[in-house]
């Protein structure tokens, strides 16, 4: 696993609540509020779920720590988006909070009833992000979700050991976590 | 009056042509190596140095293959744990065209500027 230069995190005593919010004026209209809401919640709780970190989400949305939209093209980051697949999302590292998907990708709630070829899967985005708003860079173990990549109709939502041991270096360790062998990856699998 | 449909409604198929792939061009640089030198290799430096792997010292990209760009595409097959060759075999272009997140690979942190 890798980090950012510096090495920054979201410097708050353990253990810590961090909100989030999605955007009102920057939705994808093909896809309901609810089911958004629901991808992320389950994103975010795959992180909590292994760091004494919580998040809870808020209507406040100039208030939230992260503050989550999906934008077209020019967005004025300076890290524009690019249409169909290329780039998909980009988040920025703590303590920035802000998480941008591309509006021109066919973002899928559910693999099964999307059934556009180039649908890619909300939630493992999702979990992929938050993990840079955490203070993880990109892993170069193929099966972590913290690798940069990832293809059209594929699902890599669960963490590894990989981003595990990364996330709890920069937190600790939630104190229910239990190591399941199914987070171990394969690293000769690279080569 | 029919009754009201109760199966579900058709999910919406959407089709994209290979080619709108945003890096699917990337394919005609297939085997290339230092000293290669084919038209629109400066698009291929262009996602090097916007995920990290190359700088651009003078602004002015040729489409050859040149030791820099050789060095940008061993260190992005070491960072993504591909076999190092620093030439572009059909693995690495795989890796290319996929899509992926905008955060480089090998990179300063991206910042949100405080105004």
């Amino acid at each position: 696993y890798v980090y950012f230069p510096g090495k920054p995190r979201w410097a708050r005593p353990i253990p810590m609540t961090l909100t989030y919010a999605f955007s009102p004026e920057n939705l994808v209209g093909y896809l309901s509020l609810e089911d958004i809401r629901g991808a992320f919640k389950l994103a975010f709780a795959r992180w909590a779920s292994v760091i004494p970190v919580s998040f809870s989400e808020t209507d406040t949305y100039s208030f939230a720590d992260i503050k989550i939209g999906f934008y077209r093209g020019d967005h004025g980051d300076g890290e524009p988006f690019d249409g169909v697949l290329g780039v998909l999302a980009h988040a920025f590292s703590p303590e920035s909070g802000k998480f941008h998907l591309d509006a021109a990708e066919t973002w899928a709630v559910d693999l099964e009833s999307e059934k556009s070829t180039v649908a890619i899967d909300l939630e493992s985005v999702a979990t992929h992000e938050i993990g840079h708003l955490l203070g993880l860079a990109h892993s170069p173990v193929k099966e972590s979700v913290m690798y940069p990549s990832l293809k059209p109709r594929a699902k890599k939502a669960d963490l590894k050991l990989d981003d595990i041991e990364a996330v709890q270096a920069l937190y600790g360790s939630n104190p229910n976590f239990k190591f399941a062998s199914s987070m171990e990856s394969d690293i000769s699998s690279n080569q | 009056r029919p009754p009201p449909e109760l199966a579900p409604s058709p999910a919406t198929v959407v089709t994209v042509k290979n080619g709108s792939y945003t890096w699917h061009g990337f394919q005609r640089f297939l085997g290339a190596r230092r000293g290669s030198r084919i038209s629109g290799m400066a698009e291929l430096k262009k996602y090097f140095n916007r995920f990290g792997y190359l700088g651009f010292q003078d602004g002015n990209v040729t489409d050859v293959f040149d030791t820099r760009l050789e060095s940008a595409v061993a260190a992005y097959q070491a960072k993504l744990g591909l076999p190092v060759t620093g030439r572009l075999d059909s693995e690495t272009l795989s890796q290319m065209m996929s899509p992926r997140c905008g955060m480089r690979d090998a990179m300063q942190p991206m910042h949100a500027a405080m105004h």
